[in-house]
């Protein structure tokens, strides 16, 4: 099973096209790195993205630095996925 | 393995096997009114299943659901066999279901990316894709919702192998869509196709991969709106609705667009709720509550079609 240990979603909240294209140049700029789970559509979306723990320093300097104003959808992921696999154990028991 | 469906627990996520052993043990506990239909194979050649739901007759208008097809949307399996008990409980008492089982049968393809869920089980929690692999390709799966002839390869979908949206090498390449395309194809009178992914909380119609609304779209706009209405007043759970180009992107290739020109005047793409906090980590205590709402509105929209044949 893979790890998403510190790994952390992002959401972020675009307030025009401009901004939106400047997250949708992050998927070039972190190619396989970053990973929208909404991907960037219209401003009065949000944009949620997973950010790897290792990408999370540049990705959060590239946001500020243009910005973007975002918030800390999920904090860590593994922490979700450990309490899924529980409740499946438990159910399973 | 699950010995019965009663021991089954509906507000839990389950593994590809035992779903699979839910399938078979509640076919055999309703073979009055549901059956098995094995429509092909994965690329990793596991067996894609159908629940038939049937009051008889042959060939009568018909119903599709599909959950699944991105596998990391846990929620949409799980809401997908509750639907599929919550038909055999009702069907009988509630009597609007109880109408459309008089004159139309329903479909429900509870897994139809079986290689990406087993895979979100085995490695990835987070895999979307099926997990096609063919020759100078360097990366794995083809994002199934972007494989489909309409539109195809078009604006919102993507044509680098390494991408979430990747198209595949051309239309239907991937067996889970050809199984699905063949057997719609060859039944010949689907009337409604629902496909039901997560997570954002909206309910949306043809076309993705155009802004040019449809012929009907006001009827469908307006059957969105009372179908929303309905999931609402379950749980209070707030979705948006309209076509899928212009209520969130363009997106080519996509099931509902080819259901639509393949002449299913009645395509919905569900996209189920996360509440805000959980994308797709929805924590199993809300399996139910989802399934309670996703049923509203899909009975509202089986109804129209009962009340509304063409």
């Amino acid at each position: 099973q893979m790890n998403f240990t510190g790994d952390q979603v992002l959401r972020v909240l675009a307030k025009d096209e401009k901004q939106l294209s400047l997250l949708r140049d992050l998927e070039g700029l972190k190619p396989q790195k970053v990973d929208f789970w909404r991907g960037p559509a219209r401003p009065s979306l949000p944009v949620d993205m997973r950010v790897p723990f290792s990408e999370l320093n540049d990705v959060k300097a590239y946001l500020e630095a243009h910005g973007l104003a975002y918030s800390i959808m999920i904090k860590d992921i593994q922490v979700l996925l450990n309490e899924e696999r529980e409740a499946m154990a438990k159910s399973r028991r | 393995r699950e010995r019965s469906t009663n021991s089954f627990s509906y507000s839990s996520y389950h593994t590809l096997e035992e779903i699979y052993s839910w399938i078979d043990n509640f076919v055999t506990e309703h073979s009055d009114i549901v059956s098995k239909i094995h429509i092909g194979n994965s690329f990793e050649n596991r067996s894609i299943f159908v629940l038939k739901f049937s009051t008889g007759g042959f060939q009568r208008p018909a119903v599709w659901i599909d959950t699944g097809i991105h596998s990391r949307e846990w929620i949409t399996h799980a809401t997908g066999i509750w639907i599929a008990k919550k038909i055999v409980s009702v069907h009988g008492k509630d009597l609007i279901l109880t109408d459309i089982l008089k004159a139309m049968d329903i479909f429900i393809e509870i897994v139809t990316n079986p290689d990406g869920f087993a895979f979100t089980h085995s490695m990835n929690r987070l895999w979307r894709k099926n997990k096609s692999s063919r020759p100078g390709i360097f990366c794995i799966g083809v994002d199934l919702n972007r494989n489909w002839k309409s539109g195809f390869g078009g604006n919102g979908s993507n044509k680098n192998p390494c991408s979430e949206t990747y198209h595949g090498p051309w239309p239907q390449s991937e067996p889970e869509v050809a199984a699905i395309v063949k057997f719609i194809t060859h039944h010949g009178n689907f009337k409604v196709l629902i496909s039901i992914h997560s997570y954002s909380q909206m309910l949306m119609y043809p076309y993705g991969h155009s802004l040019d609304p449809v012929s009907n779209y006001e009827e469908l706009y307006d059957l969105a709106k009372d179908a929303v209405k309905a999931l609402y007043e379950v749980h209070g759970i707030k979705y948006i609705f309209g076509s899928i180009s212009t209520t969130l992107y363009v997106a080519s290739g996509i099931t509902v667009d080819w259901a639509y020109d393949t002449g299913i005047k009645y395509a919905f793409s569900f996209e189920l709720r996360d509440t805000g906090h959980y994308g797709f980590l929805l924590p199993a205590s809300q399996i139910i509550p989802t399934a309670q709402e996703t049923w509203m509105a899909i009975r509202t929209i089986m109804e129209h079609a009962l009340n509304h044949p063409y």
